[in-house]
Formats: structure tokens, C-alpha cells, sequence
């Protein structure tokens, strides 16, 4: 792991001495290699490397600890400040002034929108709220029988598309209904685009343009590699982003991916998917997060 | 992308960011760039091209794994990978694949246990005009695979398509699972021939290499999918799939409608990633 590679590269070194530009280029090799393996972006670990550098040089290093140790420290801190918003709240949902509050969905195709949507629902109806879901994703084969059969499962109401709606529609009527639906939060889960579908993007474009909602996630596959930045960017010009949702995190993907998207973008990660089930979502700790990246 | 009489070293490195940002993994981008330097080196044309030397490296180790594909009658594949890859749709434009070829297609819903699995593969057995057996949602996968697999030869299917339930391979009771279903086809199917592909997401990063290293190990991949190159990812894990696994990709997902599967051509693919 990484702490051996670093502590290798620095075993001719003892207790008390200084890191210097010799000895920090080698260890910063050995951290780019690691954050590249955890698919951290190429530009993300560059920038990320130059900050360690800054930071490392010059810095004494005490007896009780190794220069490796004190590398180690300092790529670790770093992660973790970069992957904590500077806005202590950042990291939760925002509601609306008036209900409902409107929770909007995006994301690429299969990185567990539909499954988050419910989990949300999920977590929001056992913090004593009225969630409602939306089922606006009218491309995928049964996308609107899967939100349908997960609502029902946590007791939750679900808005099906009626007499033809598209996805702007049925939104739209149940922001309109929702109250009268017993719901003062809804969840609009959409279909899976590609960013550089332009139809698609002007689609959800369109949906956050009519109804303004007040949080807008972008659902992130923890196993995304490079593509990550690239996609990310192009939604959040589209659509405002208030948070980013990390799925699969029960899987061993290092997560390299959703630390690029919310250093480059500055949004912030808000919650983070560790099953397959109803109660499978948990809020975000950057410190964990730092460890699992460095391996 | 032009050398000259001494390689440039920038060039190199600008190459190998390029693989890197491409998902082959430092590991492998490093091993390929050191080829290229070599190659390039020997090369004593006027003009040295870096992109034409990388381009050659990269379908000589993609080329080297690239058996010819032909499903004998009867055969099976079984469609597996992780949650969200692109399985029950793939499974879907493989059924109209084979039927358009006039094989008759049996397609089997292998997954049992998310919702609305089975309607959504029924939606593609029905868009493929196929054949489709499904079990009780949430009955036993491995019983579901078996009678399907046993009907379905018995009337007659040649070609045998069995979908099953997107699964993390650090889960070990859904490895466990899968192996299962696997042992179960062989007995339901004995001596027919059996592909076992690994749906791979374009998207998926380094990841992809524990991906394909447990599903190989818990059952023994003779193939891969890659699915939604029709995105911006590049799917270069593939060729580091390749070095260490010797797994041929056989097709290619490139959008969501039931035509947008093409086989795979390791020169169209080495085009796109060095254009
Ligand atoms: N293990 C695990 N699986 C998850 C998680 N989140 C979603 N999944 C699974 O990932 C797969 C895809 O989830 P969906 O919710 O259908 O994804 P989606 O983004 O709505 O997909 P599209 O609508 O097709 O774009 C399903 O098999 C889910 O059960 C998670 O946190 N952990
Ligand atoms: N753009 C694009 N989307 C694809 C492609 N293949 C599949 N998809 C989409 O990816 C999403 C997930 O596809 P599924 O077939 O449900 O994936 P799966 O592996 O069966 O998912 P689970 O069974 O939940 O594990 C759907 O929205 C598909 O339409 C592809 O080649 N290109
Ligand atoms: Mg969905
Ligand atoms: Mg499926």
C-alpha cells in the first residue's frame, strides 16, 4: 500500500532531517501512481501533487516520526480538506421555503439513480418528512415499474407519467399535486444521458429551468474512471449542481473519480450508497473517503 | 505526434498521459510507451510518426487476444458484471442479434431479485420478437437458469441468452451465487457449449481489473462486452484486460436501442483511441 511505497523511498533517511526536493520527487512519483490506480483525473493528481510539494518542502521532520510518515500525513490531510466543503452545511439537503422541496436526479446511464431516488425517499420519510417520488425517465424499459415496485416497498408515493406525459409533464403535475398528495418533498428520478446528448440535456435543462428545484444531484458510479471530470463539468453548465450522490460504495473501487469531480467542480459529495437496499445510503465522512482513495 | 532522430521525451510522456486518460492504467500505459520508444527507435524512415508506433502497439496486444467468434448450435452465453453495466440490455440486443440471424433464441431472466428485472426483459423479448422464460420474482436464480435452460433446449432453442443480477464481486455470497448458476447451466445443458461474458461500463476505471480478475476466477470469463462507448469514455481498460486475462472484447454496447451493438474491430477501436 501506499505508507510501505513511501516508507520504502524513504528508509535511508532517519528521525530528525528535512525533506528535500530529492527525496520528495521520488515519494511524489509513488503518490501519483497511487492516485492514478484509485482513477483519480490526470489534471486532479497534478494539481494535487504540485500542493503536496509546496506543503512538503522544508518541513522538519520530528524524531518521532519517519519522513515517510510525514509525507504520508500531509497527502492524507490534503485529500481530506480538499474532499471537505468550506460550508459546514454544504454536505446536507437544502429545503424549500414552500413545499415541496424538489429533489432532481442526473446522471449517466445506470449509476443507480432510480435505486437512490427510493433510498432518499427512503431516509427523508424516517427524518419525519412526506416524501413523494417521480417517475420521469420514459426511455428505459420498465424504468417507471421499478421506481413503482421500490415505492411501494417503502411506502411511498410514486407520480407515473398519465395520457402521454412527457418528463417535464408529469414533473410539473406533481409539483402541482403535491400537496394535495400528502407530500411536501418529491424526488424527480430521470433517465440515464449521455452529457454530450443534446436532446437529453436540453430536456433536463428544461425541467430545472420550469421548476427551480432547490437541490440538484448528480448520481456518480464510484467505479467511474477518467470520463468523470469531463461528464461532470458538462452537467453542471446545464444544471446547477448542489451535491453529488456516490453509488456502489460497497463495491472495492478506490473512488478516485467522485474526489476529482468535487475538486474540479467544488461541488460538494452529500451522501454516499453502500447497498443495493432501501437503507442503503449514508451521509459522507471525507475522512474515510481520504483513506479508501490512498489505499 | 512526430519524432525525429531522437525521441523527444515530452512526446513520450504526453502519449503515455494520453493512454493513462484513456483508463489503460499507468501500469499498462507505461509498458506500451516503452514499445513505442522502442519501436521508434529501429524506425529509420525519414520521419518518424509516434501516433503510427503507438497505434501498432496497441492492436498488437489487442489483436493477440482476438479469437474469431462463432456461437455454435446449440450454445448459451451467460451475460454477467457487476450492477448497472448494461447486462438485460445487452441480453436484449444479442437476442435480436441472433434472431435476425435466424437462430432460434431462448431468452432466460437470470435475475431474480431487482426491481422490475423481469419486466425490463421482457420489454427486450418482446422488441427481439423471442422466446423469454422467467421464474417467480425472487425465486432461486440457479432454479430459474435450469428450467429455462432445459425447456429451452428441449423445444428446439440454438441459441440460449441467460441474464443475470448486476453483482459487486467483493460480495461473496453473490459470487457464490453466480457460481451456482453457472454449475446449474452445465447440468441443465450438459456438453453444450457455454460463452461467459463480463459486461464492462466504458466508464469503469482501473476497477475493471478486479472486475474481470473475480468474475474470471468465480467463473471463468471467455469473453468481455463493453458497453456505452458511445459515450466520452474510451474503454481502455480493455487493452490492459488484455495483457493480464487474455480477454477478447466480442462486442460493442454503442447506445441504448435494440441496434446498437456491433462487433468488436480492434482497428476501429485503436482509430478512436489515437485518432
Ligand atoms: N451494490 C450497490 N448497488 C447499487 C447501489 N446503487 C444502485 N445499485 C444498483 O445499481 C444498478 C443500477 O441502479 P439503477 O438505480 O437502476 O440505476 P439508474 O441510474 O437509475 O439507471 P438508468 O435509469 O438506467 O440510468 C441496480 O442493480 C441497483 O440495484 C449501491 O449503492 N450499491
Ligand atoms: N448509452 C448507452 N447506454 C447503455 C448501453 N448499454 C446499456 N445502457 C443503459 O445503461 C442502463 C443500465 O442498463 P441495464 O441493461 O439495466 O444494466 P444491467 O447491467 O442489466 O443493470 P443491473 O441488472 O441493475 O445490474 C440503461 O439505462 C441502459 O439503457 C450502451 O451501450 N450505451
Ligand atoms: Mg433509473
Ligand atoms: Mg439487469
Amino acid at each position: 500500500n501506499l505508507t510501505d511505497r513511501i516508507q520504502k523511498v524513504f528508509k535511508n533517511l532517519r528521525g530528525q532531517g528535512k525533506i528535500t526536493e530529492a527525496n520528495i520527487e521520488e515519494t511524489l512519483k509513488e503518490v501519483r501512481l497511487a492516485l492514478l490506480e484509485a482513477d483519480v483525473n490526470v489534471e486532479t493528481t497534478k494539481l494535487f501533487l504540485e500542493k503536496i510539494k509546496v506543503k512538503a518542502l522544508g518541513k522538519e521532520v520530528a524524531l518521532s516520526l519517519s519522513p515517510g510518515q510525514v509525507m504520508i500525513k500531509i497527502v492524507h490531510e490534503e485529500l481530506i480538506q480538499l474532499l471537505t466543503p468550506k460550508d459546514k452545511t454544504a454536505n446536507k439537503l437544502k429545503f424549500a421555503p414552500a413545499p415541496p422541496t424538489l429533489i432532481l436526479l442526473a446522471g449517466l446511464q445506470g449509476t443507480g439513480k432510480t435505486t437512490t431516488a427510493a433510498k432518499l425517499a427512503a431516509w427523508l420519510k424516517k427524518d419525519g418528512r412526506k416524501p413523494g417520488l417521480v417517475a420521469a425517465d420514459l426511455v428505459r424499459p420498465a424504468a417507471i415499474e421499478q421506481l413503482a415496485t421500490l415505492g411501494k416497498e417503502i411506502g411511498v408515493p410514486v407520480f407515473r407519467p398519465e395520457n402521454g406525459e412527457k418528463a417535464l409533464d408529469v414533473c410539473t403535475r406533481a409539483v402541482k399535486t403535491a400537496l394535495q398528495n400528502d407530500c411536501n418533498i418529491l424526488i424527480l428520478d430521470t433517465a440515464g444521458r449521455l452529457q454530450i446528448d443534446e436532446e437529453m440535456m436540453n430536456e433536463i435543462a428544461e425541467i430545472q429551468k420550469k421548476l427551480k428545484p432547490t437541490n440538484i444531484m448528480l448520481v456518480v458510479d464510484a467505479m467511474t474512471g477518467q470520463n468523470a471530470v469531463q461528464v461532470a463539468q458538462a452537467f453542471h453548465a446545464r444544471l446547477p449542481l448542489t451535491g453529488l450522490v456516490l453509488t456502489k460504495a460497497d463495491g472495492d473501487a478506490r473512488g478516485g473519480a467522485i474526489f476529482s469531480i468535487t475538486s474540479v467542480t467544488g461541488v460538494p459529495i452529500q451522501f454516499v450508497g453502500v447497498s443495493e437496499k432501501m437503507d442503503g445510503l449514508e451521509a459522507f465522512y471525507p475522512d474515510r473517503m481520504a483513506s479508501r482513495i490512498l489505499g | 505526434l512526430k519524432g525525429g532522430p531522437a525521441i523527444s521525451r515530452q512526446a513520450l510522456e504526453a502519449l503515455e498521459e494520453t493512454l493513462v486518460r484513456a483508463d489503460m492504467g499507468a501500469p499498462t500505459a507505461r509498458a506500451i510507451i516503452h514499445e513505442v520508444e522502442e519501436s521508434a527507435k529501429k524506425d529509420t524512415t525519414h520521419k518518424v510518426h509516434l501516433a503510427n508506433h503507438l497505434r501498432k502497439a496497441i492492436l498488437g496486444k489487442l489483436e493477440s487476444v482476438q479469437t474469431p467468434f462463432a456461437l455454435p448450435k446449440p450454445g448459451i452465453i451467460l451475460l454477467v458484471g457487476v450492477n448497472g453495466a448494461g447486462k438485460t440490455t445487452t441480453t436484449g440486443k444479442l437476442a435480436a442479434r441472433f434472431a435476425g440471424e435466424g437462430r432460434k433464441v431462448l431468452l432466460a431472466a437470470g435475475d431474480t431479485f431487482r426491481a422490475a428485472a423481469e419486466e425490463q426483459l421482457t420489454e427486450w423479448a418482446q422488441r427481439a420478437k423471442v422466446e423469454f422464460i422467467r421464474g417467480a420474482h425472487g425465486a432461486a436464480p440457479s432454479a430459474v437458469v435450469f428450467d429455462a435452460l432445459q425447456s429451452g433446449l428441449a423445444h428446439g432453442a440454438d441459441c440460449l441468452l441467460v441474464d443475470t443480477a448486476g453483482r459487486l464481486h467483493n460480495r461473496s455470497n453473490l459470487m457464490e451465487e453466480l457460481r451456482k448458476i453457472v454449475r446449474v447451466a452445465e447440468k441443465a445443458a450438459p456438453g453444450v457449449h457455454q460463452e461467459k461474458w463480463l459486461v464492462l461500463d466504458a466508464n469503469t476505471g482501473q476497477n475493471a481489473m478486479n472486475q474481470a480478475r473475480e468474475f474470471n476466477k468465480e467463473v471463468g470469463l471467455t469473453g468481455l462486452v463493453l458497453t456505452k462507448i458511445d459515450g466520452t469514455a474510451k474503454g481502455g481498460i480493455v487493452v490492459a484486460l488484455a495483457g493480464e486475462l487474455g480477454l477478447p472484447v466480442r462486442f460493442l454496447g454503442v447506445g441504448e436501442q435494440m441496434d446498437d451493438l456491433v462487433p468488436f474491430d480492434p482497428g476501429l477501436f485503436v482509430e478512436a483511441l489515437v485518432p
